[in-house]
């Protein structure tokens, strides 16, 4: 464990709870992707079967299931409790269109070639992409909530710190992870244009809105 | 050598 991993997952979990808070307190998931949401309960499951057959860490166990735990939570929020604050006319993103892409490159890149792998690669790929229905949203939307752009700043953070925590391993164990390092390194681009936004109108005090 | 990947990240 590195610094720049510990402060990734932290940033991990604290978007988690800005998300739960912003749900909570406006007791609305209004400018939340139902489809980004459901994305991460599967690519939280996909990778995370590995609690029953492989052990890391207390901490890395813990986080596991708390991933878990609450992303199912929050589809239960979205699907059941405050349902009627949620409006899939603008939710239109098509899932099988990343759902099949990462299905076929887990199945191309893959540490080996087993069910566990290739699932393990899938959740990798999956993750990188599944943030697109909500940019996507918010790119029909044109506007959002400040309280979803600290969301989505936090969960950008998170894979963002994970690119150092990688260089920082190459060089102290002599590890690298290619497969993590290429998705990775997508998934933080595809967060560049928000990240411009986000710095440059919120941090500055103004509310996000897109240029139409 | 091989490519050994740990997977001891989240």
């Amino acid at each position: 464990m590195n610094i720049f991993r510990f402060l990734g997952d932290l940033s991990h979990l604290a978007s988690i709870f800005i998300l739960l808070h912003k749900i909570q307190t406006t007791r609305s998931c209004r400018g939340i992707s139902f489809r980004t949401q459901a994305l991460y309960v599967v690519v939280f499951i996909a990778r995370y079967l590995d609690l029953f057959f492989r052990y890391v860490s207390l901490y890395n166990s813990a986080m596991k299931l708390f991933f878990i735990a609450s992303s199912c939570y929050i589809l239960y929020l979205m699907k059941i409790r405050y349902r009627p604050t949620h409006d899939p006319s603008i939710d239109t993103f098509r899932v099988e269109y990343l759902l099949a892409p990462c299905l076929i490159l887990a199945l191309i890149f893959n540490y080996k070639f087993n069910f566990a792998e290739v699932l393990w690669s899938f959740s990798i790929w999956l993750e990188a992409v599944a943030i697109l229905p909500q940019l996507f949203m918010l790119q029909r939307t044109g506007e959002a909530e400040n309280i979803t752009t600290h969301y989505l700043a936090a969960l950008g953070a998170y894979r963002a710190l994970y690119i150092p925590n990688w260089i920082y391993r190459y060089f102290t164990e002599g590890l690298v992870d290619p497969i993590a390092v290429t998705a990775g390194i997508v998934q933080t681009g595809l967060y560049l244009d928000f990240f411009y936004v986000y710095f440059t109108k919120v941090l500055q005090g103004q509310k996000f809105e897109l240029p139409a | 050598g091989n490519v050994v990947v740990q997977h001891d990240e989240l």
